[in-house]
């Protein structure tokens, strides 16, 4: 006799919890758990307790594998100036997220402008001309308070006039719920007409995950994403949120402060983490 | 989303005659599904979800309580018992040391708590507590001037420069001190905190944590408290969608209460901690 969906979730439960722990949303844990009942049903008891945990991990992987993605791969062939613009809520990371990536980008001897896009936060610009400063890396700023989309534009020009590869828009941290930015994200967007948008998101966002990237996609598209703050211990679900939520690649993982802690995100990294 | 999910939980035990076992479970699955996706820390929803149901079985529902009202009301009253009432901070000559994780809105919520002061006529001060991030200083410097409240900063160790500022603003009511954000793990920065700690004496060492902050809440909190003793906590970002289940694991943790709540980026966008209204924001 197959064994019964009551027996399989209780088999079920203890890796149940170890997603929910590690911040996987709770929307992909119960696709993930429909998914691997689908697959065990009518086994018999013994089988199915051998093959649940292999199952698991292959759902799992299969979510993960529509996040793989080799970022140089992407850039290195493509026409220059290479357009980036970095978008998120706030605080996630994404000014120490483009700092870390135009130190990436020169060490492999790109150069890059940077546009101080975030024209409303206290600080902003200054913290990014501290960054610029670090790394010797030139960066477009107007004043406090100017037109984001202007910087953007400013920086492009200066960009292709000088022949430089790459160009990183930071723009403000934003609300999902904030229509007037969401749609000034909108039009930073048209302004820019960049290559490539990124998501930055943070490995301690919990269920939110899955609402930010769902949103952010839906008002600018994203084509890839920055994981921050991997090193706080955070297990990282929200990798697996933000994978299922849009299904596009997981670029970098940030695993701390300073200009060298931005690594390439492997599957096998994350799967290693939530199960080892 | 989770509001409906709860609805139906007690759609279904409206519609029973009685309250029976297999129906409890049904209805208390669902309101473990709703916190959790609430960002409630899993081991707390399985506690509280083992008394909820032990309870909605044991106890009589009051007289003229529907059976949906008797497990709301259990329900409640359980998420209360560990949320506790709000605080707000009182009106006196103090210290306040801000403290928590990375990007969370400590910063900013410096310059609300000195607004907020400020405006009920307390002479106040800014401490630039935050030597590592580039432009800490240049950022809580902008929002002082925005508020009108000087601010001291620019030394070379945290310790060192709270020290400065703290003679600086000795005839000042109340002193606020950011910090840079930490985490449990990094042994040389939770040193920087116990030391900032035990030169400021701050009568409340406040935790703001980011209302979409996962499983980690609790256990982040727990570290800070080990560490310093937390006597407030502050969530942010409310604004947005995320429903703070973590501040529930953070209140747990630290033994102590919300005292305000962030709700947007400006200096104004600060209230006081409303239990009923969190809990129903929470229950969706
Ligand atoms: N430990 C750790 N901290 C990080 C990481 N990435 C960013 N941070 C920290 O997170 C905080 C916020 O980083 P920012 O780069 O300012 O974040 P942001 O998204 O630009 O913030 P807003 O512009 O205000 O929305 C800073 O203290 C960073 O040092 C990371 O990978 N690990
Ligand atoms: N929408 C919203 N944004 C907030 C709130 N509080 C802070 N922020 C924003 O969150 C981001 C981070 O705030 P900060 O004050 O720099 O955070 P922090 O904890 O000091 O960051 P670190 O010093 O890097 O650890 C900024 O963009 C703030 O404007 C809030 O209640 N609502
Ligand atoms: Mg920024
Ligand atoms: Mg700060």
């Amino acid at each position: 006799l197959g064994i019964g969906e009551k027996k399989l979730d209780e088999l079920l439960w203890q890796l149940e919890m170890a997603l929910l722990e590690s911040d996987v949303a709770l929307e992909v844990v119960e696709e993930i758990k429909r998914e691997v009942k689908k697959n065990l049903l009518g086994m018999s008891r013994k089988e199915a307790k051998e093959a649940v945990e292999r199952a698991l991990k292959e759902a799992i992987s299969n979510i993960l594998k529509q996040s793989e993605g080799d970022f140089f791969s992407q850039v290195e062939k493509a026409e220059k100036p290479y357009v980036i613009m970095f978008v998120g809520v706030n605080g996630s990371g994404k000014t120490t997220a483009i700092a870390k990536l135009a130190h990436m980008l020169k060490k492999k001897g790109y150069s890059c402008v940077i546009a101080a896009g975030d024209t409303f936060r206290a600080g902003a610009i200054e913290q990014l001309e501290r960054h610029a400063k670090n790394l010797d890396i030139k960066l477009i700023k107007h004043d406090f308070g100017a037109d984001p989309a202007a910087v953007a534009y400013d920086a492009i020009e200066h960009a292709k006039a000088r022949h430089k590869d790459f160009v990183l828009i930071d723009t403000a941290g934003r609300m999902q719920t904030n229509i007037n930015l969401m749609e000034e994200m909108r039009k930073i967007k048209r302004v820019a007409n960049p290559d490539m948008i990124i998501f930055v998101g943070d490995a301690l966002t919990g269920n939110d995950a899955i609402e930010q990237a769902r949103r952010f996609n839906e008002v600018v598209g994203i084509d890839g994403v920055i994981l921050t703050k991997v090193d706080t211990d955070a297990k990282g679900g929200a990798a697996l949120s933000i994978a299922y939520a849009i299904k596009k690649p997981l670029y970098f993982i940030g695993v701390g402060q300073d200009y060298d802690d931005q690594i390439p995100f492997r599957a096998d990294w994350m799967m290693e983490r939530i199960f080892g | 989303n989770f509001g409906d999910a709860l609805k139906s939980a007690f759609r279904k035990i409206a519609n029973a005659p009685f309250i029976d076992k297999s129906l409890i479970k049904e209805v208390v699955r669902d309101i473990q599904r709703a916190l959790i996706a609430g960002d409630v820390n899993v081991k707390l929803v399985l506690e509280v979800s083992k008394r909820i149901e032990r309870r909605a079985l044991e106890e009589k529902p009051l007289p003229g309580m529907s059976n949906r009202e008797h497990v709301l009301r259990i329900l409640h009253e359980e998420l209360a018992s560990i949320l506790g009432k709000g605080r707000e901070l009182p009106l006196k000559k103090q210290r306040i040391m801000m403290v928590g994780l990375y990007g969370q809105g400590k910063t900013t919520t410096c310059g609300k708590l000195a607004k907020l002061f400020q405006k009920k006529g307390m002479k106040v001060a800014l401490i630039a507590g935050d030597v590592h991030r580039p432009a800490a200083y240049e950022q809580l410097k902008q929002i002082a001037e925005s508020i009108n409240v000087p601010v001291y900063g620019g030394g070379k160790t945290a310790e060192k420069t709270v020290k400065e500022g703290l003679e600086k603003f000795s005839k000042y009511d109340v002193i606020i001190i950011d910090t840079a954000g930490r985490h449990a793990l990094e042994d040389d920065l939770i040193k920087e905190m116990k030391n900032v700690a035990k030169i400021a004496n701050p009568d409340e060492k406040i935790l703001v944590i980011d209302a979409s902050v996962g499983q980690q809440a609790g256990k982040q909190a727990k570290a800070f408290n080990d560490a310093i003793g937390i006597t407030g906590v502050i969530l942010t970002k409310m604004d947005g969608t995320a429903k703070g289940g973590g501040a529930l694991s953070a209140v747990a943790e630290t033994g102590a209460p919300i005292v305000y709540i962030g709700v947007g980026e400006h200096m104004e966008d600060l209230e006081k901690f409303d239990a009923t209204r969190f809990l129903s924001r929470l229950l969706g």
